[in-house]
C-alpha cells in the first residue's frame, strides 16, 4: 500500500 | 503603479494553461523583480512555482509591491480573448481592487482592455530551500508528456529510477504492468532532443501520475523539461519560459507503508 505524501510535511511556512 | 508589457501575449496564455488544472485561484507577486506565484494544489500534494523575471518584460514598472489575487478561469476567459501575436499589457493601480488587460494586434489597428476584480486569497507560503539534488535528468518535453500519458493506464503510480545508465518510469496494476528506458543521448545534434544525466547517487521514487500528467500541461513552454531528485524529498520538475523565467512544480513522493 501506498501513501500519498503532503507538501507541509517536507517546507515549512515561511 | 504596476505595469507590465509583454510583445508575445502566447508565453501568458501557456503559462496559464500550465496552471489552471492545478490551482482554482492563486496570488501574483509583483515586485520590482518580476511576477511570482506559488501556490499548493488542494489537496497539498503538489506546488506550483511561477517566476517571471522583470527584465524579460518589454517594459515593466513596479513601483510598489503589490499582491493580486486571481480566479484563474475568469483570467482564462480574459485570456482566450486575446490573439496569439497581440501584444499584452498588465496594469493596476497601487492598492488597486481591479487588474486591467489590454491587448493591441501587431498592426495596431484593434485595441482592447479588459479589467478583472481581484480577491483577497489567504495564501500558505512554504519556504523551499536550495537543494542538491542527487539526480538531475533533462529530456524532451514531449517525451515526458509522452511517458506520463502512457504510464497512467497502467496505473495511479509511476516509478522513476534513475542511475548512471539511464532512466526508468515504470507502473503496474490490473492491466499489467509497464517500463520506458530512456537512456542518456550518446550524439547531441540537436540539444532540445537531448536526454542528459547527472547523478551524484542512485534514486528511486514513486509519484501520483495525476499530478504528474497536469505539470505536463507546460509542455509547449518549453522544449526541454529539468527533473530533480532526491531521496525522499519532492520532486521538482522545470520548464524555462523563453528568455523570460520559468514554471516549477514540486511533487511529493509516496511512501510505501
Amino acid at each position: 500500500v501506498e501513501e500519498q505524501n503532503e507538501m507541509n510535511s517536507f517546507y515549512q511556512k515561511s | 503603479m504596476f505595469e507590465a508589457r509583454l510583445v508575445q501575449s502566447s508565453i501568458f496564455k501557456k503559462v496559464l494553461e500550465a496552471i489552471k488544472e492545478l490551482l482554482n485561484e492563486a496570488t501574483f507577486d509583483c515586485s520590482d523583480s518580476g511576477i511570482q506565484l506559488q501556490a499548493m494544489d488542494s489537496s497539498h500534494v503538489s506546488l506550483v512555482s511561477l517566476n517571471l523575471r522583470s527584465d524579460g518584460f518589454d517594459q515593466y514598472r513596479c513601483d510598489r509591491n503589490l499582491s493580486m489575487g486571481i480566479n484563474l478561469a475568469s483570467m482564462t476567459k480574459i485570456m482566450k480573448c486575446a490573439g496569439n501575436d497581440d501584444i499584452m499589457t498588465m496594469k493596476a493601480q497601487d492598492n488597486a481592487d481591479s487588474v486591467t488587460f489590454m491587448f493591441e494586434s501587431p498592426n495596431q489597428e484593434k485595441m482592447s482592455d479588459y479589467e478583472m476584480k481581484l480577491m483577497n486569497l489567504d495564501q500558505e507560503h512554504l519556504g523551499i530551500p536550495e537543494t542538491d539534488y542527487s539526480c538531475v535528468i533533462k529530456l524532451p518535453s514531449a517525451e515526458f508528456a509522452r511517458i506520463c500519458r502512457d504510464l497512467s493506464q497502467f496505473g495511479e503510480s509511476v516509478v522513476i529510477s534513475c542511475t548512471k545508465e539511464g532512466v526508468k518510469f515504470s507502473a503496474a496494476g490490473d492491466i499489467g504492468s509497464a517500463n520506458i528506458k530512456l537512456a542518456q543521448t550518446a550524439n547531441v545534434d540537436k540539444e532540445d532532443e537531448a536526454v542528459s544525466i547527472e547523478m551524484q547517487e542512485k534514486v528511486s521514487l514513486t509519484f501520483a501520475c495525476r499530478y504528474l500528467n497536469y505539470f505536463t500541461k507546460a509542455t509547449p513552454l518549453s522544449p526541454q523539461v529539468c527533473l530533480s531528485m532526491s531521496a525522499e524529498v519532492p520532486l521538482v520538475v522545470e520548464y524555462k519560459i523563453g528568455e523570460i523565467g520559468h514554471i516549477r512544480y514540486y511533487l511529493a513522493p509516496k511512501i510505501e507503508e
